[in-house]
């Protein structure tokens, strides 16, 4: 019966099944998934791609076990802020990073085990008003904040013993920054959406901000997923909450869009839209290199293939419990589907 | 799209741009 119900809905008469459910983990003592990760942990010389989920007050860690069952090896319990988010840290291993806040983000944690005192602990990484934050490698956070009178973007080193190591500050654009992409192929750049439909540029190790681009106004509050640089042009992968439904695009939920760095003019590559008669619009999402998930107003969860621009499975809601988030693995093709009940689904694209 | 549509097109345009902008 489980099974049934998070079975995936073949589109326009696909035949073979692009999702395939593989396991599903339920934490009964949670209530609602506010966001679910997978994070590399190293025990007993054994090293293994985990589940981290999150409800509001706690933080928890699955092992995987033996015929696709999980076991939860440990419980962070927090305090009175909310947990918001778990924000992956690439090529780390037992590290969890989380914000926790009420609309906006008040701090940044870093959940870990100690091995010198044989426990798992926490620790305070920043705390302030926090707009956006983005795991980067080499064990790198980079986050804009916002006082009275300035923003602030800074990025900071951590290790993998909790300890903050390096801070440095990246030069602020005037306008708020809500998301960041490191972009793929030129290892030092960084890449912001703006509260005004602008992509910045950054230099992550000199801190200059390069350029700053205007996507246009037919997409107001474009997030951006992912970047890359290819033969001159800066593809962006953008998610667009706001977008309104045209004739042309249908309901756009991500888009392909280049840059020239060099004039930032730009021009639209793909569009990925709602798949055709299904209502409701984008709610929140993930991208991993060529592939796009995002939960729809409609509780079910899309996936998209950014290059072909089309929708290649719909996971429609459970009987009993809507999609409240999806992830993809930090690990070859799993997706993580976390449901309002709390539970989470894994399964192979 | 063109080099017409996007303008002139540097496949050094991180390098160009870091030594063009501000400290």
């Amino acid at each position: 019966t489980e099974a049934e119900q998070v079975t995936p809905v073949l589109l326009d008469g696909l035949r073979e099944e692009n999702l395939q459910f593989i396991s599903k983990l339920k934490d009964s003592s949670s209530s609602c998934a506010v966001d679910v990760s997978s994070v590399w942990w190293e025990a007993a010389g054994c090293r293994e791609l985990c589940v981290v989920t999150a409800c509001e007050s706690s933080v928890s860690l699955w092992k995987p076990q033996a015929l696709d069952c999980w076991e939860k090896v440990y419980t962070w319990q927090l305090g009175e802020i909310p947990v918001i988010q778990i924000i992956p840290l690439p090529d780390t291993c037992n590290l969890v990073c989380i914000a926790l806040g009420n609309l906006e983000i008040e701090e940044i944690r870093l959940l870990l085990y100690s091995s010198e005192n044989d426990s798992f602990k926490q620790s305070l990484v920043k705390s302030g008003n926090i707009k956006a934050v983005l795991g980067l490698k080499d064990g790198r956070l980079v986050s804009s904040s916002t006082t009275m009178q300035e923003q602030q973007v800074e990025i900071v080193s951590v290790s993998e013993t909790g300890r903050c190591k390096d801070r440095q500050t990246l030069m602020p654009p005037e306008e708020t920054v809500l998301a960041f992409a490191e972009v793929e192929g030129v290892s030092d750049a960084l890449v912001g959406t703006t509260a005004v439909n602008s992509v910045a540029i950054w230099n992550l190790k000199t801190g200059q901000l390069l350029k700053k681009m205007h996507i246009g106004y037919s997409y107001p509050a474009s997030i951006c997923h992912r970047a890359y640089s290819d033969s001159g042009l800066l593809f962006v992968v953008l998610s667009h909450p706001h977008a309104k439904e045209s004739e042309s695009c249908g309901n756009p939920a991500f888009r392909v869009v280049a840059f020239n760095p060099k004039t930032a003019r730009s021009t639209g590559v793909m569009f990925s839209s709602l798949p055709p008669g299904h209502t409701g619009r984008y709610l929140e999402g993930e991208v991993k290199a060529a592939c796009a998930a995002a939960v729809l107003s409609s509780g079910c969860i899309a996936v998209w293939d950014l290059l072909l621009g089309c929708c290649t499975a719909l996971l429609p809601p459970g009987s009993d419990s809507r999609w409240a988030v999806v992830r993809w693995s930090a690990a070859g093709s799993g997706l993580l589907a976390g449901q309002e009940d709390g539970s989470v689904c894994v399964y192979r694209y | 799209c063109s080099d017409s549509d996007l303008g002139p097109i540097s496949l050094d345009w991180f390098e160009e741009l870091s030594s063009e902008a501000p400290p």
